[in-house]
């Protein structure tokens, strides 16, 4: 099964 | 003082429809150096940027720097009342509630003036270093938006598989299963109609195709689309302006 990842696993906030 | 005209407001048009199906409120900020925005999607999954150089426009002034908090969903009411072949100016003050906009038809005298109400919106603004990719790819964007099109009807993923030389595109749904390979080629007599690919690692990545539905309405503004993909992190699909560009980083679908 695929999962969505989000972009905040990625980025910081800044 | 603010004051950005563009010699055609469907530059404008074009720009605000690239990206106003998936997100609503955008801070557009503006400085000497032009108009930058940052935008997150609801889920979280898709980072729109938008950087407007001062080479995009006719005439280009802003004294003090100044937020434009805006509503996308009504600007694109006021700009559908405008011609495409309009001038289009932007004027705000240093402290504006609102912002005017100006358009004028360059044959007749004809000026028609709407005012939109600005907003106070308390955006998320995400850091976004200088990536690593392990492949780059260009490529025209009727294609790649025509490829996206295609195989969304088939399924609710795309699956991007880049190695040396090809690049696949595959939808594998309940209906059936699709796939598009193209080749990295070179058209000396279009050369807005040749693939450039430029690979480190080979990469095997799959986006929800809901979001790659949404990158290719920003097609309207360039003849290629720039393709960037790392396993490691989210991709960037770029649609260059004159100067400037309209960015979206789109975070990918993982193996549970």
């Amino acid at each position: 099964r695929l999962k969505q990842s989000t972009l905040l696993s990625f980025f910081s906030k800044q | 003082m603010l004051e950005a005209k563009f010699e055609e407001a469907s530059l404008f048009k074009r720009i605000i429809d690239g990206f106003k199906d998936c997100v609503q409120l955008v801070n557009f900020q503006c400085k000497e150096d032009g108009i930058i925005a940052q935008a997150v999607d609801d889920s979280r999954v898709l980072l729109v940027s938008l950087e407007i150089g001062i080479e995009a426009f006719q005439n280009y002034r802003c004294d003090h720097p100044v937020t434009l908090g805006i509503d996308l969903t009504s600007l694109s009411k006021i700009l559908r009342c405008g011609n495409n072949t309009d001038n289009l100016t932007l004027i705000a003050d240093d402290t504006p509630d609102s912002v005017l906009l100006l358009f004028e038809d360059t044959k007749k005298d004809r000026i028609a003036e709407y005012s939109l109400k600005l907003m106070d919106i308390d955006a998320e603004f995400l850091k976004i270093e200088d990536l690593a990719y392990d492949c780059t790819l260009k490529m025209p964007s009727p294609e790649f938006s025509k490829i996206v099109r295609d195989l969304s009807q088939l399924s609710d993923s795309i699956n991007i598989m880049i190695t040396k030389e090809t690049i696949k595109f595959v939808a594998d749904g309940d209906i059936g299963s699709g796939s598009v390979i193209l080749k990295p080629f070179v058209n000396m007599d279009k050369p807005q109609e040749s693939i450039n690919l430029n690979m480190d690692q080979p990469v095997d990545l799959t986006f929800g195709s809901k979001y790659l539905l949404d990158i290719v309405k920003g097609s309207a503004l360039s003849d290629n689309v720039g393709v960037r993909l790392s396993s490691e992190a989210p991709a960037l699909f770029q649609f260059d302006l004159k100067s400037g560009y309209l960015q979206f980083f789109l975070a990918p679908k993982f193996n549970d």
